[in-house]
Parts: structure tokens; C-alpha cells; sequence
């Protein structure tokens, strides 16, 4: 559904059509489609076999550290202990795959919508908590020393940073 | 990231193994 509506340039939700319409349209709109997945999906595997392998390195140094940083001396020898049993080693090497167990996967897609609703009070909650500060300022704002500063500083002429400083107040209006 | 003390630096070799559990090597 969702391919079809993007090769027709809708939103998913605008395409209100049953599933055997979406079939009928589907083979319309890409008829090798159903092939053209096969083939990416038995690709899959081996793309991420490539990129654990060109991530992993990276990944144990970077565990190493954190695990050094995180936990002192007496925690790490317990930990190693615990991983030395047969239990402590299962858990240990499942913990890192268990964060794809569709069970937990599910759980966070179905507080989802819940997030989604406090995003609203968040960005409140932000707005209130800076409302006493000075908006950042625009060109306009500055005096001339200050405009002069920045040349300096940036190497840029002033009709440069008016245009910059313009457009950048108009992105965070946007 | 902030370059590790010396104290976290002395622990890298317990770190170490504890992470060569979860992730063998060769893996």
C-alpha cells in the first residue's frame, strides 16, 4: 500500500481502496515489483553481514570504553563473573540480539501514539522554559560595531551576513 | 567523547573481557 501510494505521489492515508484494488494497481504502477523485492530482500542478509563486519571492530572499542567508563572495578569483576556461568554467558550474548525480539519492538511501536500525543506538551513545556530569554537576534538587531565584529571574525561582507542571517531567521519561523 | 582517565584506562583489560562474552571475537 505504502508503495503505491508514494509511486502516485500520495499520503498512505489519502488511498482508501481495498487490498485487491491495490494489487490491481500495484501491477499497474510496477509490474516487476513483487520480483524487484524478492531479489533486495535475499540481498538483506549479506549487506548486513558487510556492514557488521565493517561496524563491528568499531563497535567493540567503543563498548570497551563505555563498559570502563560506566562501571568501577568491583561492578566489572561481578559482571565477568556472572558471564563466566553457563546463565550469565547466555545472557550475555542474548541481551545484545533481544532489542530486536518482535516483542519488544512491538512494545515501542504500541506507545507509539502515546509518545506521539506528548510531543505537543514537550514542545510547550520548552517554549515555557525559555519564554524569559532574548529571541536570538536578527541583522537588524545588531549594532554596527557588532556587524563590523563579525566581518572580522568571519571574513564575510556585510551584505553576506544580512542574506545568511535573513534566511536563518526565516528557517526558524518555518 | 572525552579521553578516558587513568583510573577508566586501568579498566579497559576487565572491560574487555567482559564485552569478549557478549561479542566473541571473529564474530
Amino acid at each position: 500500500g505504502s508503495d503505491v501510494a508514494r509511486q502516485l505521489g500520495v499520503g498512505r492515508g489519502d488511498l482508501d481502496v481495498s487490498d485487491a484494488d491495490l494489487a490491481v494497481l500495484a501491477t499497474i504502477l510496477d509490474p516487476a515489483g513483487e520480483e524487484r523485492r524478492k531479489r533486495e530482500a535475499a540481498l538483506l542478509p549479506q549487506i548486513m553481514q558487510t556492514m557488521m563486519e565493517v561496524l563491528e571492530p568499531t563497535m567493540r572499542k567503543a563498548m570497551i570504553q563505555a563498559y570502563a567508563v560506566h562501571f568501577d572495578e568491583a561492578e566489572l569483576v561481578d559482571i565477568d563473573a556472572f558471564f563466566s556461568t553457563p546463565s550469565g554467558l547466555a545472557f550475555a550474548r542474548k541481551s545484545f540480539t533481544m532489542s530486536s525480539d518482535p516483542r519488544i519492538l512491538g512494545a515501542s511501536l504500541e506507545a507509539m501514539p502515546q509518545m506521539m500525543a506528548s510531543f505537543g506538551e514537550i514542545e510547550r513545556k520548552m517554549k515555557a522554559a525559555t519564554a524569559d530569554l532574548p529571541a536570538p537576534r536578527s541583522y537588524g538587531d545588531l549594532s554596527m560595531a557588532e556587524r563590523k565584529r563579525i566581518e572580522t571574525i568571519t571574513g564575510f561582507d556585510q551584505q553576506q551576513i544580512a542574506e545568511a542571517m535573513a534566511e536563518a531567521a526565516f528557517r526558524r519561523v518555518l | 567523547a572525552e579521553p578516558l582517565t587513568a583510573e577508566q584506562e586501568a579498566r579497559l583489560p576487565l572491560a574487555t573481557s567482559v564485552i569478549e562474552k557478549m561479542i566473541p571475537p571473529g564474530t
